[in-house]
C-alpha cells in the first residue's frame, strides 16, 4: 500500500458524503446500494463512519461527470480513465468523480460501479495506488463479484496505518495476493487447458504457457466473470475440449451447477478435492479425502470396484489438493509438495516443490 | 498470442505511451526542440518507472506487455504523485 504524498488524512473519523447526481446507466437504488457498499468496505476495517447529507460542503462529494468538468482532469470518454478522486482536504478534497460515459453496472457487465467507487474512496481517505496486483488500490480495473468481495489485506493494512484499527477483539483480515515463487504456495486445483497450465488459488489463477518464461497472475474473473473463487477441483477432457470445474455449492450460469452425484458418486460425497483425466485411456480420476474414484468418459459412468484407497494405487502422497497429467506423468499436489507419478510403472518417480513450474 | 503492436501504427503507439506517462507518471513534455542533456531520455526513464510499478520486465521499451497494461481501463489518479 502507498500513502498519498504528504500523508493527508481526515482529522475527524465521522465523515459526511453527498451524492450530487446519478448515472443514467443504472437504477438510482442500485447506485445508492453501490455507494453504501463501497463506504462499508472501509468503515468495516477502520474506525470511520459516513453520514449521508445534502449539505453543500460534505467531506466527500460523489458525482458523475463528462469530459472537462473544471477540475483540470478531463475525462476521456468510454474506457480509459473510469474515475478519479481527490485526497482528504477542504473543498474538492475527498471528492469522487465518475466518468458518465462509462457503462456502469451492478454486475460483471461494463464496469462495476461498486468496485470503482470503493477504489476511489481509498483515495478520498488518503491512500495512493498500490503495486500489489491483488489490492483494491491497484490502478487498473479488475472485476470481482460484489457478493464475493473481501477487502484485500494490503488495503486493510494501508487504511489502518492511517486511521488505526477498529474497536474489535478480532481484527478483520483479507486475502493476500499469491506470489508465484512463494515456497509456501499451495493450490486449490490445477488443470491443463489447451497446452497451458492453470493453477487456481482463491480468486486468482496462475497461468503458465510452456513457451513463456514468466507466469501470469490474474483474477479468475478476468477470463470467466461468472465463475466463483475457491475452485476445488478441475480437469480437462481433451477429447471434448472441455474443462470441468468443481466446487461445493456453486452458483453458476444456466444449466449449472450439475450435482456431482450424476457422475455416480454416492450421496455421502460432498466435494471433490482434485481430478485429472487420462487422455489415452479416457478414464478420469477423482480424489476425495483418502479415496479415489475412476470414471469412464466413454461409458459416462463410474467404473466398478471404486472407491479405492489412494495409498494403495498411488503410494504415500497423502490427501490430494490438486492433480493434472501432462507428458505421460501425473502430478499430485499435497500442500507445498508435488509428486511426479508414472502411471505405467505405477510408481512415484520424483518429489519436488509445488512451485517448480514457475521458473523461480 | 495476440498480434504484436508492430502491426499497428507506430505513431499511435508513441501517442499512447506519451499520454499515459503524462497522465500517470508525471512525464513533462513541452514539445520544444531541445538539445539532449547528458543523454537522459525522460520518456524512457518514466517508462521504466511504470514498468517497475506494474511488475513488468523493465525494458524502457513499449513492448507488448507494457502496451497491454496501458490499454487497460483504470483509475485517473496518477500512480506517482508530486
Amino acid at each position: 500500500y502507498v500513502f498519498t504524498p504528504g500523508n493527508p488524512k481526515w482529522k475527524r473519523n465521522n465523515l459526511t458524503y453527498r451524492i450530487v447526481n446519478y448515472t443514467r446507466k443504472m437504477r438510482q437504488t442500485d447506485v445508492d446500494e453501490a455507494i453504501q457498499k463501497a463506504l462499508n468496505v472501509w468503515s468495516s476495517v477502520a474506525p470511520l463512519t459516513f453520514q449521508k447529507t445534502e449539505d453543500k460542503d460534505a467531506d466527500i462529494v460523489i458525482s458523475f461527470a463528462y469530459r472537462d468538468h473544471q477540475d483540470n482532469s478531463p475525462f476521456d470518454g468510454p474506457n480509459g480513465q473510469l474515475a478519479h478522486a481527490f485526497q482528504p482536504g477542504e473543498g474538492i478534497g475527498g471528492d469522487v468523480h465518475l466518468d458518465e460515459e462509462e457503462a456502469w453496472s451492478k454486475d460483471g457487465r461494463g464496469y462495476n460501479l461498486f468496485i470503482v467507487l470503493a477504489h476511489e474512496l481509498g483515495h478520498s481517505l488518503g491512500l495512493s495506488h498500490s503495486d500489489d496486483p491483488g489490492a483494491l488500490m491497484y490502478p487498473t480495473y479488475a472485476y470481482t463479484d460484489p457478493n464475493e468481495f473481501i477487502l484485500p489485506q494490503d488495503d486493510i493494512d494501508g487504511i489502518q496505518a492511517i486511521y488505526g484499527q477498529i474497536n474489535a477483539a478480532v481484527q478483520p483480515t483479507g486475502p493476500k495476493t499469491p506470489q508465484a515463487c512463494d515456497p509456501n504456495l499451495t493450490f486449490d486445483a490445477i488443470t491443463t487447458l489447451r497446452g497451458e497450465l492453470i493453477f487456481f488459488k482463491g480468486r486468482y489463477m496462475l497461468r503458465k504457457h510452456p513457451e513463456r518464461a514468466e507466469t501470469e497472475l490474474n483474477f479468475i474473473s478476468l477470463f470467466w466473470p461468472k465463475l466463483p473463487s475457491g475452485i476445488q477441483a478441475a480437469y480437462e477432457n481433451i477429447e471434448k475440449d472441455e474443462v470441468l470445474l468443481f466446487k461445493e455449492d456453486m452458483t453458476v450460469p444456466h444449466g449449472y451447477p450439475k450435482p456431482i452425484h450424476r457422475l455416480g458418486f454416492p450421496k455421502t460425497v460432498k466435494r471433490v478435492n482434485a481430478a485429472y483425466s487420462d487422455e489415452t485411456t479416457g478414464k478420469t480420476y477423482f480424489f476425495v479425502a483418502d479415496r479415489y474414484w475412476r470414471y469412464d468418459e466413454n461409458k459416462k459412468s463410474m467404473d466398478q470396484g471404486y472407491p479405492r484407497k489412494i495409498v494403495h494405487d498411488f503410494g504415500k502422497i497423502g490427501r490430494v489438493d490438486a492433480a493434472f497429467q501432462t507428458d505421460g506423468y501425473v502430478y499430485f499436489f499435497h500442500g507445498t509438495t508435488q509428486f511426479q507419478f508414472d502411471p505405467r510403472s505405477k510408481r512415484i518417480v520424483s518429489q519436488r516443490k509445488s512451485i517448480s513450474w514457475f521458473n523461480c | 498470442f495476440p498480434l504484436g503492436p508492430e502491426e499497428k501504427d507506430e505513431g499511435q503507439t508513441i501517442n499512447l505511451v506519451e499520454t499515459y506517462l503524462q497522465n500517470f507518471y508525471n512525464l513533462q513534455i513541452d514539445h520544444q526542440p531541445r538539445v539532449r542533456h547528458g543523454g537522459k531520455n525522460h520518456l524512457v526513464e518514466k517508462l521504466k518507472e511504470m514498468q517497475e510499478f506494474f511488475g513488468l520486465e523493465v525494458t524502457g521499451k513499449p513492448d507488448l506487455e507494457t502496451l497491454e497494461i496501458m490499454n487497460k481501463p483504470r483509475c485517473g489518479v496518477p500512480d506517482v504523485q508530486q
